[in-house]
């Protein structure tokens, strides 16, 4: 059948908007 | 003892406070770090060429929080994963995409990957969580916008006057005038460029040690995560 990555979360951040 | 929130405050401008925190690299290892975490964590720290440099190399591959740091400071430029990615390999710093996880996953495993997501849906076991994550990438998309006052113009203007000379029927005067106005409009646009997420077609789960309420399904987030493997669906 298909397979998906398995992945533990350590942290995560919201990312700031760019500004160009 | 050192204290790291202090020094930062001193140093509101996240690329002087860097500079700053380098210079006790000689002294003190310790402080150094800490006090780069504390330049990271209080200024709007996006210098991330500044981060790796050869000077932070070795803290950022022995410390356990180095990876935490590194994708701080991508989420805060705005977390374009995938170009910053190519910075950390120039510097051979070991975090990856979920590409090359997928790709070659005897390569990835247990290794750091980074990835911009948004949860899809969640479960919970007892304590324990699963999140459908689905990949998103950002691309630029570019529109003209005006730039400041158009002006807008519109003049009038009036001719008149008589024309005289021989017609067939004799000498004549034709008397007439000539009105046109002109409108004109002046304005200056520049090109401005929007970064829209959208979906890569890559998924994963995402395991989580405890629920978090703050990770909301519909939004972007930057992930840390080890790669645990392939699991068949």
């Amino acid at each position: 059948g298909p397979s998906i990555p398995v992945l533990s979360i350590v942290s995560y951040y919201t990312p700031h908007p760019l500004v160009v | 003892a050192f204290d790291a929130k202090a020094f930062a405050a001193q140093f509101p401008n996240p690329a002087v406070c860097e500079r700053q925190a380098r210079r006790y690299l000689p002294v003190s290892r310790e402080n150094a770090w800490s006090a780069l975490k504390a330049c990271v964590e209080s200024t709007p720290f996006t210098q991330l060429q500044a981060l790796i440099d050869r000077a932070w190399a070795q803290e950022l591959r022995t410390r356990p929080e180095g990876a935490a740091l590194l994708a701080k400071v991508v989420a805060q430029r705005g977390g374009s994963v995938e170009g910053d990615l190519r910075l950390l390999h120039e510097r051979k710093l070991p975090i990856f995409s979920l590409a090359s996880a997928v790709s070659q996953p005897d390569t990835y495993k247990g290794r750091y990957v980074l990835v911009r997501a948004q949860v899809g849906d969640m479960r919970s076991e007892g304590e324990k969580s699963t999140l459908w994550l689905v990949e998103q990438d950002l691309t630029s998309v570019s529109q003209e916008v005006q730039l400041g006052t158009a002006y807008r113009r519109e003049s009038t203007f009036t001719t008149t006057g008589d024309v005289g000379g021989q017609t067939s029927l004799g000498s004549g005067t034709v008397g007439g005038s000539l009105a046109q106005t002109e409108l004109s409009r002046d304005a200056v646009t520049i090109p401005a460029y929007d970064n829209i997420s959208h979906e890569t077609g890559r998924e994963a789960l995402g395991r989580l040690a405890s629920q978090d309420p703050f990770l909301e399904p519909g939004r972007d987030f930057i992930i840390l995560a080890r790669f645990d493997g392939m699991r068949t669906t």
